[in-house]
C-alpha cells in the first residue's frame, strides 16, 4: 500500500541546511500496524507528513496504492488526504474558535455529508475517545490529553483505509493510553485499518506488529514481531 | 513553602460548571521533588496554574514562602513568576516569531539582565538540553520534542527556586527523557531547587522522592518514597 524509495528531505533554516530525511526505503503493506520509534528530532514527523502527503520529498519517490503521490495536484493530493487517510498531529491542530464536535465534524464537511449524518457520525467519535460530555467545549477549556482525544476523533470520523497517528498518547496516562490503543488495535483487526504511529514508548510500540526504528533520518531498524 | 488550603477551582463553560478542583490541602517542604499524576481531565494542569501565579482559585488559599497569593496585585504575581518560578507548559507556549534563543532570554528579559549576559545564559541553558546548535531556529522550524526542550530551558534560565514542569517529558525519546531528569534531578540535588512535576509515566515519576495522585479534582493518594 505504501512504498518510499530515496526519499529525502532537506529543510533550509539559516545557514545551514538540515537533513531531517537522509535515504528512506520503506515498503507498509495492507492492513499493517506499524510503530515508528527514535530520538527527539531523527525524522519521525517529517516521515509522517509525507506519507499523510502533507508534504513533499527533497528526492525520492511515494507510491500510495500504486499511484506516484509526487504526480499529483494539489486538489487531488487533499482528496487522497481527506478520503483515505486519518492524520493524529502531534501538535493536535485543533481550530481554536470552534467546538469539539466541530472540529470533529471538519473532514466530514470537506467530504460533503450532511449535516445530520455529520453530527451523528462526530458524536460517535467523541464518545469512542470518552469526550460525548464536552462536545460544546473549545479546546482552550479542555485539558492536554482531551484535546489530543478530539485530535484522534477527529482522524477517525471519516472511516480512514489508513491512520497516521504522531505520538497519540504523549498526553494521557496510562489508562486513558491503553483504552486509546485498545480502540487502534480492533480498528486494525477488525476493519483493516493500517495502522503507522509514533511513539516514544515501548509499551505503546507493543501494540505493533512492526517496530520501525529512525535515526539522524535513516531507517536503522526494523523489526517484525511475533504476536499471539 | 507551599501550602494549599481548601482550594476549589470551577470553570463556567456552557450550560454545566466543571468542577476542575473540589478540594485541595496540599503542603510541599522546601527542596521535594514531587510528581502529580493522574487520569487526563483529573486537574493536574488547573493546579500547576494555581501554583505558578497563573490563575487564582475559585475558593481556599495559597501561601508562598509564607505570603498570601491571592493578596497580591498583579504586578507582584507576575514578578514573583518571574523571579521564583520556572514554568515548563504541557503545550510549550512559545512564541512563534521569535528563535529558540530570544524563546529561552524572555524571562530575562524580563528581569532586566544586560543583552551580552541574557545571551551568555541563554545559551548554556539550551545547551544543557542539547540544542545548542538550533539556537536561531524558530519553533515551526522544530520538532515537537525539540520545542518542548526550548521550553524546559526558558524555565530553568533564571535560576527559578520553584520549577513546576507539566508533563516536560511527553514528546520525548527515552533517552532524552532521562537526560531531561537527570538535569532536573542534579538540580534538586545539588542546587536545591524544589521541583513539581507532572506525568502520566511510572519511569519518569520515579526520579520523584513524592507522589501526589488526582483524580476528579481532588488528592487521592500522596505517598513518600524511600531512595537510595
Ligand atoms: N478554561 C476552561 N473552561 C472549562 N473547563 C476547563 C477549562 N480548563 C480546564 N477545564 C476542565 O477542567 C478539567 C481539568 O483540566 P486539567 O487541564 O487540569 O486536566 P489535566 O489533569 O491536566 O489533564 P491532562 O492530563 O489531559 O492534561 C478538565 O475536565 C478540563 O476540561
Ligand atoms: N520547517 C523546518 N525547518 C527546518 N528544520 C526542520 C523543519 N521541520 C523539522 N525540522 C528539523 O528536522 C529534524 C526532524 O524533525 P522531525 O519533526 O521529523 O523530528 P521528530 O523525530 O518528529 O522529533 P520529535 O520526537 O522531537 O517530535 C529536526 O532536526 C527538526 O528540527
Ligand atoms: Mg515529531
Ligand atoms: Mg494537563
Amino acid at each position: 500500500i505504501i512504498e518510499l524509495a530515496g526519499v529525502e528531505k532537506i529543510y533550509f533554516a539559516g545557514s545551514v541546511p538540515v537533513h531531517a530525511l537522509r535515504h528512506i526505503d520503506l515498503e507498509i503493506y495492507r492492513g499493517e500496524f506499524v510503530a515508528i520509534m527514535g530520538a527527539s528530532g531523527s525524522g519521525k514527523s517529517t516521515l509522517m507528513n509525507i506519507l499523510g502527503c502533507l508534504d513533499r520529498p527533497t528526492r525520492g519517490s511515494y507510491f500510495l496504492e500504486g499511484v506516484d503521490v509526487s504526480e499529483l495536484d494539489k486538489d487531488q493530493r487533499a482528496s487522497i488526504r481527506n478520503g483515505k487517510i486519518g492524520f493524529v498531529f502531534q501538535g493536535f491542530n485543533l481550530l481554536r474558535r470552534t467546538s469539539a464536535l466541530e472540529n470533529v465534524e471538519l473532514p466530514l464537511i470537506y467530504s460533503g455529508v450532511p449535516a445530520a449524518e455529520r453530527a451523528r457520525r462526530s458524536r460517535i467519535a467523541l464518545s469512542i475517545v470518552g469526550l460525548a460530555h464536552r462536545e460544546e467545549s473549545h479546546p482552550n477549556q479542555l485539558s492536554g490529553g482531551q484535546q489530543q482525544r478530539v485530535a484522534i476523533a477527529r482522524a477517525l470520523v471519516n472511516n480512514p483505509s489508513l491512520l497516521l497517528a504522531d505520538e497519540p498518547t504523549g498526553n494521557l496516562d496510562t489508562r486513558t493510553s491503553l483504552e486509546i490503543m485498545g480502540v487502534f488495535q480492533a480498528l486494525n483487526r477488525d476493519a483493516g485499518i493500517t495502522i503507522i504511529l509514533v511513539t516514544h514508548e515501548p509499551d505503546i510500540a507493543d501494540f505493533a506488529s512492526r517496530v520501525v526504528t529512525v535515526r539522524d533520518g535513516r531507517i536503522i531498524e526494523d523489526r517484525r514481531v511475533r504476536r499471539v
